[in-house]
């Protein structure tokens, strides 16, 4: 059986909200590591990669490997009952049917249960091989969600280039064109709004905007998101999580003159 | 003008 005790249910509650628009139904494979989950939009041009990883919880126990198929907009549902500080635990049976959620309020006495029906989901796996991106990139993550929703008032796509200067977004509309450029910068006293640039080689690509301020719905989850790019693959953007799980997200590029 | 490519063209199915 799994079952998997969050401290905070904000943390699920987070994740689910930040990738429910981009996939509906998808698997939650548990086993001994932990929960993972990878999901394809309808689109295939975007991925959802998630790992909480077993030491995120406490206690965690999967004596089977399991896949949870779940519909997003459903559990979303379930979840809007938890509160954010409320205790969460992920039951299920080695071959289940339902979800059970739990969840508690340790103050007032409350403990709610919910069962939720699980699908059958025949999903399509994509092997990520490591790759080791031309051009690593940590920032603020309300930053980032600010740069993209700004330049998608004005176009479809973004140019993402980066130098050991810095990193610029730039766009082109029927409007105008717009650009912002962030330089390299350490806070010492406020890490969070460092800026951090590592680069092998430079690095020009273009992207959908539409599908960047969806995964920026994630900035909740972190302080700060990482970008990695190489040319001519996809963007991995990255939401660290507590614990080394994350939120990780692939965005084909555009590709042409 | 460019065009969106598909994650299939960059990572194989499992």
């Amino acid at each position: 059986m799994l079952e998997a005790r969050l401290e905070q249910a904000d943390l699920l509650k987070k994740v689910v909200d930040a990738i429910k628009d981009l996939v509906q139904d998808c698997n939650f494979d548990c086993n001994d590591s932990g929960v993972a989950l990878q999901a394809m939009d309808n689109s295939h041009v975007a991925l959802v990669s998630m790992m909480l990883k077993a030491e995120s919880f406490s206690p965690y126990r999967c004596d089977r490997n399991v896949a949870l198929g779940v519909n997003l907009t459903s559990l979303t549902k379930v979840l809007r009952a938890a509160q954010n500080e409320d205790i969460l635990t992920l039951k299920a049976e080695d071959a289940p049917d339902v979800l059970n959620l739990v969840f508690e309020n340790t103050d007032s006495d409350r403990l709610s249960e919910y069962d939720l029906k699980l699908m059958d989901i025949d999903q399509e796996h994509l092997g990520i091989p490591d790759t080791e991106y031309a051009a690593t990139i940590s920032l603020p993550s309300v930053e980032f969600r600010r740069i993209c929703v700004d330049l998608m008032a004005l176009s479809e796509s973004v140019s993402i280039e980066t130098s050991k200067d810095g990193i610029k977004f730039s766009c082109a509309g029927d409007i105008g064109n717009g650009a912002v450029t962030l330089r390299p910068n350490t806070n010492v006293e406020k890490p969070d709004q460092n800026v951090e640039i590592e680069l092998t080689e430079p690095v020009a690509l273009t992207f959908s905007l539409k599908y960047l301020v969806n995964f920026c719905k994630a900035a909740g989850l972190s302080k700060t998101v990482k970008l990695c790019l190489s040319n001519e693959v996809p963007l991995l953007v990255e939401y660290a999580l507590a614990g080394s799980s994350y939120l990780r997200f692939y965005l084909a590029p555009k590709i042409g003159d | 003008t460019s065009q969106q490519a598909r994650l299939e063209g960059f990572f194989k199915p499992i």
